[in-house]
């Protein structure tokens, strides 16, 4: 499946607000 | 353009403003068409792409003043963006052996617009769900980088760090985070951190928090309270 889209943008956003950064 | 032409257009190695506006155009088309287009443009695209950013990379080291070929460098990270922006062009970027570490060689100071770019893109890498842990790839491919050049691993962010340009100063510690952040065993991250820290990082942060910019503020903040959180770990 290569269709899903904007994968980079998720990631940079969640970068950029810290939310990739909660600890699980 | 059909991502046919583009292939074409690059294998006839144009240059300078020519390539310039081939890229440019071909950013654009990225960004704007739907995955099958991308996977068109596909594997040879992506090599075509990484040959040029290598080669471009390579004459930058002997002619620094060539202003062309460094904006032909920073369109490239950005057309790399927008390839990868999907799970094809990803996966794609991955495979290659050379994916990594040419984005490693953009995080060049002299060239802080794309460096920021630079960055980012390895930021987003290091987090990625992968069975490999990426993170390492891309800390592997700086240390290797540094050696090569004989100097510390994270001179070049320290150096981007000491830049005017705040987008710089912000992607350097987001960078710095996803690196620590993914990083399993608590050893690991404190070493990371005293790594930094005995290159200037503690001196240079007391200077960046004087600066008031909410990307600044978020990522000095995942690095305090992340830092503080192993502490009392440890």
């Amino acid at each position: 499946d290569g269709d899903e889209t904007g994968i980079m943008d998720g990631l940079l956003e969640a970068l950029q607000s810290g939310a990739a950064f909660k600890r699980k | 353009k059909s991502a046919v032409m583009y292939i074409q257009e690059l294998r006839t190695e144009p240059r300078d403003t020519q390539l310039l506006s081939c890229l440019e155009s071909l950013r654009i088309s990225l960004n704007n068409n739907p995955v099958s287009w991308v996977q068109t443009f596909g594997q040879e695209g992506l090599i075509l792409l990484l040959n040029f950013l290598k080669k471009l990379q390579d004459e930058k080291e002997e002619n620094p003043n060539s202003g062309v070929g460094v904006k032909c460098q920073h369109e490239i990270i950005r057309c790399l963006k927008a390839f990868m922006n999907n799970k094809y062009g990803l996966k794609a970027m991955l495979a290659s052996a050379d994916g990594i570490p040419l984005l490693v060689r953009a995080i060049n100071p002299s060239i802080p617009h794309m460096m920021v770019d630079a960055v980012k893109l390895l930021s987003a890498i290091c987090i990625l769900e992968h069975p490999e842990n990426l993170h390492e790839r891309v800390l592997e491919s700086i240390t290797a980088l540094a050696e090569e050049r004989d100097i510390e691993r994270f001179q070049p962010l320290l150096s981007g760090l000491h830049k005017p340009n705040i987008a710089l100063k912000g992607g350097c510690m987001q960078l710095i985070n996803a690196v620590i952040s993914r990083g399993e065993e608590l050893d690991f991250r404190i070493h990371i951190r005293s790594e930094l820290m005995r290159l200037g990082l503690r001196e240079l942060l007391a200077e960046v928090r004087n600066i008031e910019n909410e990307e600044l503020r978020v990522q000095l903040q995942v690095f305090d309270e992340q830092a503080e959180e192993d502490s009392e770990d440890l």
